[in-house]
């Protein structure tokens, strides 16, 4: 059983390789990786030892085994379609994020209820309504639904998702979801960040 | 000295509390808030020590107390001015999420080269050209820089902004940025939530 914050490292820990891979480096020491993702190195070591991974003492982590064998934990070796539902600024800009693609996220459907934009074609794929979920799903199966609705809709268009049998949710509305078991849903709040950034900077006022 | 990694769950701590406080909930204990966040009860409570916020045993922690503490070791409780550069897709959704306002980051700018983007409005405040940071700076002064643009445009909107004596950067360019010592760079890369889902989709399949 891998712990949720090392789940939570896993994605930082592949960023950071998947970098060294494109520089042509072959090797990285724990220390190194360690300090390029913000822990400690024996925090490092303990997580990747619950995928099996260890280091060679002395050498390090092969940076392109190690990338392999992270992508396979989380599971980036499969394909994951993935639908955008609410196709406003937000759903626009996720919609074209180069960064989703290069991990295996397909996105493979756009859903807004506002005719204005049902029609549009943004990654070439035609902004639908709503409605037509069901039959979108029943061709092409959508792994990961993405909400970025207004809060008011966000709860409504959940139930959609998960009735039509989609089990994992990443949601950007301001509003708490309630789902039946055995469904995910993640949240992601922007503000957290610059959360952190304030804690940083204020800490830096007062050095 | 509060860990890196204990500073990244304060906000998750107080999103929780805050939801408590607007139900009308007056004390919570360390077991149901640590659920709530998805982390063991003895690691909440080793967090909350390093703020000195202790519970009271068989009660738990008072909701608008700790709350409030939370929000002064944050820094929310002072006044955080935000600029935003690049208003395009994601920086619209930005400036008028909702979420920022309520946790004291105010946006004061918003920054685009593109000329058919300079002088429209949004959250009431006119697009300008980066070329006047430094003039707003001055008149009122920017304490977060939040990077909008297209990757290559990334690092030098970094420079300019570092240049102008911003030392906290907010980055969603998939790039990664040089900046001098003294500068806290966060970078947010959202396929991070979509990869998290995608382990535990993987492990549901698995089971
Ligand atoms: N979590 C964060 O950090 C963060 C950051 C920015 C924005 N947001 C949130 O993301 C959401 C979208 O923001 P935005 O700036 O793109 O807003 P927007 O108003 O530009 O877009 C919302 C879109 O949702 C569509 N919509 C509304 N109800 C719908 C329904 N029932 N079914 C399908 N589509 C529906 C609208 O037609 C519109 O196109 C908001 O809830 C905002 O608060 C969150
Ligand atoms: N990190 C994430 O999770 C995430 C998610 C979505 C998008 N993004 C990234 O965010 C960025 C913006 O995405 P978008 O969909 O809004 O793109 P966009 O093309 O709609 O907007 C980019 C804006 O930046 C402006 N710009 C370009 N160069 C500039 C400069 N030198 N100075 C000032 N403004 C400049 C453009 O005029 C444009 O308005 C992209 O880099 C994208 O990859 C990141």
């Amino acid at each position: 059983e891998i712990p949720d914050a090392t789940v939570a490292r896993l994605p930082e820990y592949l960023r950071t390789l998947s970098r060294l891979a494109e520089d042509g480096v072959p090797s990285v020491s724990s220390e190194e990786l360690a300090a390029a993702v913000g822990v400690r190195s024996a925090q490092l070591r303990k997580d990747l030892s619950h995928l099996g991974s260890y280091g060679v003492r002395g050498v390090g982590y092969d940076v392109e085994t190690l990338a392999l064998e992270i992508s396979r934990a989380l599971g980036l070796t499969e394909d994951w379609p993935v639908a955008i539902v609410g196709m406003g600024n937000l759903g626009h800009a996720l919609a074209s994020y180069s960064g989703f693609v290069t991990k295996g996220f397909r996105i493979v459907a756009l859903f807004d209820d506002d005719p204005a934009l049902v029609g549009e074609r943004v990654v070439d794929i035609a902004i639908r309504p709503l409605a037509e979920l069901d039959d979108k799903h029943a061709v092409d199966p959508i792994s990961i639904g993405v909400i970025a609705t207004p809060a008011q809709a966000a709860q409504a268009v959940c139930d959609r998702l998960v009735g039509a049998g989609i089990s994992s949710i990443l949601n950007f509305a301001p509003a708490v979801l309630s789902v039946p078991a055995g469904v995910d849903v993640r949240r992601v709040d922007l503000s957290t960040e610059l959360q952190i950034l304030a804690f940083h900077a204020q800490r830096k006022a007062l050095a």
